[in-house]
């Protein structure tokens, strides 16, 4: 399935870029 | 007598007005008195200082100081907008208005097309694509052989450079993303318009009516 997914797909799944992180109590 | 509401804990370096800061946002006054609650309890968390270190944010966002991240980087350079190392709260602000649910979409993609341009040379290069998705594979548990991983980033470039230049400019990561929206996902944090419930306290210290 990762093979199917254009690049930029991919990398919009890195944890570093999920913010709601930073809401997190 | 004291006063737990007094102006005087909120002479930290870098504060801003709520006021000003709301108006050049999408936020409200009391959308910008609850973030400066987050605020606060992210720039404590390691250096009591006001002031948000890039390991204060690597430990919001993955509960660990210590993770090395390529993506938290780039997101922590581009809210250091002043680049002194350290984000202030008008930058903490500024920036995370990008990312509330009333903010155009051009502004998102903008920040987005900012965030993935690594060498900031105005274009996104094959090379920097390649590093971020090794960058992904290295943070998660997924295994791609560099073959399949060349395969991605050709198909994904051919797609995306429709000028056929070697490298995506604004105009095409426009025309990219209008194709692809799944990629603005994270450019929204529907959070953002709760942000007074999840941090009511503002109530209490909340010096401007809206």
């Amino acid at each position: 399935k990762p093979a199917a997914m254009n690049a930029f797909e991919l990398i919009s799944t890195s944890q570093g870029l999920n913010l709601s992180s930073l809401f997190e109590k | 007598m004291g006063c737990f509401c007094s102006k005087h804990s909120r002479q930290t370096p870098g504060y801003e007005e709520p006021t000003i800061l709301a108006s050049e946002t999408s936020f409200t006054v009391s959308e910008v008195e609850a973030l400066y609650e987050l605020f606060k309890k992210l720039s404590s968390s390691i250096i009591d200082d006001g002031l948000i270190h890039k390991e204060e944010f690597q430990f919001a966002l993955f509960r660990n100081s210590n993770k090395r991240n390529l993506f938290a980087d780039r997101i922590f350079d581009l809210f250091d907008v002043k680049r002194n190392g350290v984000i202030e709260f008008g930058e903490f602000v500024r920036s995370l208005s990008v990312f509330h649910p009333n903010t155009p979409q051009s502004d998102k993609i903008a920040f987005a097309f900012r965030l993935y341009d690594l060498r900031y040379t105005g274009y996104i290069e094959r090379e920097e694509l390649k590093e971020m998705v090794l960058a992904l594979l290295n943070e998660s548990d997924l295994i791609l052989s560099d073959d399949v991983v060349e395969t991605i980033v050709d198909k994904t470039f051919i797609d995306a450079d429709s000028k056929g230049d070697g490298k995506i400019d604004m105009e095409e990561w426009k025309e990219f993303v209008a194709r692809n929206p799944s990629l603005m996902k994270n450019m929204t944090l529907p959070y953002l318009k709760d942000i007074t419930l999840a941090f009511p306290s503002f109530v209490v210290n909340s010096e401007v009516e809206d």
